[in-house]
């Protein structure tokens, strides 16, 4: 009987007026726009949940402060890069009328083994998201590596792109043609 | 034409907690 019959999506009070069955529900919710937008301050375990016009007034009053610069172009200089244990470096790029959270995570995968992974958020939706596209590029003449892709949306989260490695990924071996007394410089796009 | 360099800015790092590391 229950598969008959269409169910409201759980975020109908946030204005999602879906109804669907219960094969379907839960892939919806998953991608409701409607669903609460979550912290996106990685490395942290706050447990806010809010609206998305409530985001930034969140990261500023209840976080570290993360360095905003404007400009489609910037250099994002993650200093003390070969820290011991999981680290994430974070900054905040406004361009095109839209602040993008700028993410580098260290992830230690085993004893001398360090992964890190790189990649940009915009702080809106997913539809607004796939307007922008990133570039980051590490320099070190003659040695040049780079990553293109398009921007993710905070409500998408950022455990999925560091599962699938879907961002700019490097490693130990690799950090040492780049880091420059102990700092990386990454340039960054956003278009 | 003008070339404007990027503006570069320095980030500390930041430790995380033990509980995000988990839910990776």
């Amino acid at each position: 009987v229950a598969s008959s019959v269409l169910f409201p999506c759980k975020f109908t009070s946030f204005g999602c007026g879906l109804t669907l069955s219960p094969a379907e529900k839960p892939e919806h919710e998953e991608l409701c726009e409607f669903r609460p937008y979550s912290c996106p301050c990685p490395g942290t375990c706050c447990h806010w949940q809010g609206q998305l016009n409530a985001v930034m007034h969140h990261l500023t009053s209840h976080h570290r402060p993360i360095t905003t610069v404007q400009g489609e172009d910037v250099i994002f200089l993650a200093t003390n890069i070969h820290i011991t244990g999981a680290i994430d470096w974070v900054m905040m790029q406004a361009c095109f009328g839209h602040h993008f959270l700028l993410i580098l995570q260290k992830m230690d995968k085993y004893e001398g083994y360090r992964q890190y992974f790189a990649f940009v958020q915009l702080i809106g939706t997913r539809n607004e998201a796939d307007k922008f596209n990133y570039r980051m590029e590490l320099n070190s003449p003659p040695r040049r590596m780079a990553w293109e892709a398009r921007v993710r949306s905070i409500h998408e989260g950022i455990a999925a792109t560091i599962r699938n490695s879907d961002c700019l990924v490097f490693d130990t071996d690799i950090i040492e043609f780049f880091a420059v007394s102990g700092s990386l410089g990454i340039n960054v796009t956003i278009s | 034409r003008t070339y404007r360099m990027p503006k570069e800015v320095r980030v500390e790092p930041h430790k995380f907690a033990a509980e995000l590391i988990h839910r990776l």
